[in-house]
């Protein structure tokens, strides 16, 4: 078959995944924080 | 684990908005993770109307959001790029409900390690706990299942895991992506006080005596009876598939034992719309004849007709003999009505009768079309494991088929494709903003319980392929030449879909395989409508919203401004020993200027006290010297009076 397009290119990536390529640094991977509860 | 505070919850409907931003099957996949609210808990989602707070829900970098309530008008919610799954959406929207990842909370220790060696250099303050006074577990116990739990691999510096569970069958558990498990639900209805759904009507398995209120009716010729087994079929129930020995019921209607065309009709308990439209879904065992048939009515209750009007709504026929079989039926209902099962004995030798069990009723839609895979296990891993569904139609005329691979050692595949069908001459090419909804039944027989695999997948009708054809152009054009298992000849377009749909793991678990039988929903739905900007309210709104009182309120160093009773505010930022302050900001305090400032007072107050006390003491000294001298003459002057 061969010909299927694949959405996620085939990669089976959780949120954390997904963010840690983008290179985002978020409070446990996919939380931001507002100024008082990064205080 | 929740947020402490109550200033951290949303009223029970939140008001949100679809930023243009994001993807069309992004805003489809939104509008289905709300469904999975409506249906399992008291949260409900309405687009915003100029409430002083809402979610902003816009593709930005990433899967991310904000944790509960933050009163800052517009409170944005990112769903960027492969983030468009049901149960991102619906992580991310537990997050901004007030909850914390599940492996943060406080008794974290007790049911996973983390192996600290294993994750990456500077990233090990991810696996924080934090204790009871920050974070509150509702009294629910840790859960394996939580789809607000890291995956095994999260944070991980090479190939093994960060997380090992102490029980060691969640290994594979843990980061599931599919639903809210149970206890999700349980900690959400527990913090908004939830006792009821929007969309959940009745769900029945008839394990108990009382048959969830059904009743028979008196105008028919027989009974339906609650049975655990039938000697000529089902040999179990569905529910348990005969795994409890003394339980598992379901209602049979013995259709050998009644004359050609007698009928046995079992009537629901009364049940209260909200919506207007319900799907009914139920199993259904035939054991009777191939003549047998199944009438679905609903009995309408009015102020013109209180013993109800009785209208048929479908004829299931040609129900397969010897096993359990799904059924949909969707309703449209408005006022309170009864769901209404009608046997009725067809023309043929019937040699045992019809069964039904684990009925759910809830004002959802059902699906377009059920694809089911009989004898399912065998295609698990297997070469031969590539299966096409029968072709279907969408609501708008376009044939499809599914494509399901199951040959790879760990994952299962799924993927949409347009094939030629009878309406191509009639439907726009290429095929415009059309979504489909593959979902992998969990056959839990409450469907509150339900932990469905869902992926959704939509044509760009922009969107072209290496060679410059359109992808989602007409099938008998860009497609391939393919044969129905018949010998009739079609047209396929390429597949659009995930090789991880889910892994073999998670495919065995659950209920997704009952019975041997798997179930493939599938819903192709027209989203043009989703390509317009959402209507926002308009300026004639009568109380201000956070962006017209804003506007002209520019807060100063990074400070946050915010709709307070209609009147802009600022949220200046801070540091452990510096802050803001001021109207605008524009003001910047320390711990030091603090100290300075109490010293300098204190200083102050004491030079002004030693100023009062030395006057004070100069003037009492100089009046007294006075007075000494004054009365010293007098005496003089009296003296000399005397003598």
């Amino acid at each position: 078959k061969g010909q299927d397009t694949n959405v996620d290119g085939g990669l089976d990536q959780d949120i954390f995944d997904i963010n840690e390529d983008l290179g985002l640094d978020l409070f446990e991977g996919d939380i931001k924080l507002d100024w008082t509860q990064d205080r | 684990n929740s947020i402490i505070g109550e200033k951290y919850r949303w009223p029970h409907t939140i008001p949100y908005v679809l930023e243009d931003s994001l993807e069309m099957n992004a805003k489809g996949v939104i509008l289905n993770a709300f469904e999975r609210y409506r249906l399992k808990t008291c949260i409900d989602f309405k687009p915003w109307n100029g409430e002083a707070n809402y979610i902003s829900v816009f593709k930005g970098s990433g899967c991310w959001s904000s944790v509960g309530n933050q009163h800052v008008g517009r409170q944005e919610l990112s769903i960027g790029a492969n983030c468009d799954r049901i149960a991102t959406i619906q992580h991310e929207f537990l997050h901004a409900l007030g909850f914390w990842h599940e492996q943060s909370r406080s008794d974290r220790d007790d049911y996973v390690s983390i192996i600290w060696d294993r994750i990456q250099l500077g990233r090990e303050h991810n696996f924080n706990t934090y204790d009871d006074q920050t974070s509150d577990s509702l009294n629910v116990p840790y859960d394996y299942t939580s789809v607000m739990h890291y995956s095994k691999t999260a944070f991980q510096n090479g190939t093994q895991p960060t997380i090992v569970t102490k029980i060691s069958d969640f290994m594979d558990v843990i980061g599931q992506r599919m639903d809210f498990s149970d206890y999700d639900l349980l900690k959400l209805n527990r913090l908004y006080n939830c006792s009821s759904s929007l969309t959940f009507m009745d769900s029945c398995n008839f394990e108990l005596e009382n048959v969830c209120g059904m009743i028979q009716s008196s105008g028919d010729n027989a009974d339906w009876k609650r049975l655990s087994q039938v000697p000529s079929g089902p040999e179990s129930d569905h529910s348990n598939m005969g795994q409890c020995k003394g339980s598992g019921f379901f209602m049979h209607f013995d259709s050998s034992s009644v004359n050609v065309g007698d009928t046995a009709v079992l009537e629901s308990r009364m049940l209260y719309p909200k919506r207007g439209f319900q799907c009914l879904q139920f199993y259904l065992y035939n054991s009777g004849s191939i003549n047998d048939q199944l009438n679905i009515y609903v009995r309408e209750y009015s102020a013109d007709n209180v013993n109800g009007t009785l209208t048929l709504v479908k004829e299931i026929k040609d129900i397969p003999i010897g096993s359990w079989q799904l059924y949909y039926v969707t309703l449209k209902v408005t006022n309170k009505f009864r769901v209404v099962f009608g046997g009725v004995r067809g023309g043929v030798t019937s040699l045992g009768g019809l069964s039904i069990d684990d009925i759910n009723l809830s004002e959802t839609q059902c699906p377009h079309h059920i694809w089911r895979i009989r004898n399912f296990t065998q295609f698990i891993g297997s070469p031969n494991g590539t299966l096409y569904s029968p072709p279907f139609y969408s609501s708008k005329g376009y044939a499809f088929q599914i494509f399901l691979n199951l040959t790879h050692l760990t994952n299962a595949g799924i993927y949409f494709h347009l094939i030629s069908g009878a309406n191509d001459d009639q439907l726009q090419w290429p095929c415009p903003w059309q979504q489909a909804t593959m979902t992998l039944l969990d056959q839990n027989p409450d469907i509150r319980q339900r932990m469905s695999n869902q992926r959704s997948v939509t044509t760009d009708p922009f969107m072209t392929t290496e060679n410059g054809d359109y992808f989602w152009d007409k099938p008998s054009k860009v497609g391939e030449v393919a044969f129905f298992p018949n010998g009739t000849e079609f047209r396929r377009g390429k597949g659009y879909g995930t090789s991880a749909f889910i892994t073999h793991a998670r495919l065995k678990s659950r209920d997704f395989i009952k019975g041997d039988d798997v179930y493939i929903l599938l819903t192709v739905e027209d989203i043009s409508h989703l390509n317009s900007t959402q209507l926002l309210p308009t300026p004639t709104t009568p109380k201000p919203n956070i962006s017209d009182v804003c506007t002209n309120f520019k807060c100063e160093n990074d400070g946050i401004c915010i709709d307070r009773d209609g009147k802009a505010e600022c949220r200046c930022p801070s540091g452990e020993d510096w802050w803001y302050m001021g109207e605008k900001c524009e003001k910047r305090g320390s711990t030091r200027d603090t100290i300075v400032i109490a010293a300098s007072s204190t200083a102050a107050v004491f030079a002004f006290m030693l100023i009062v006390t030395l006057v004070s003491v100069y003037c009492t000294r100089k009046r007294y010297r006075a007075k000494t001298s004054s009365n010293t003459a007098d005496m003089t002057l009296e003296n000399r009076h005397a003598f």
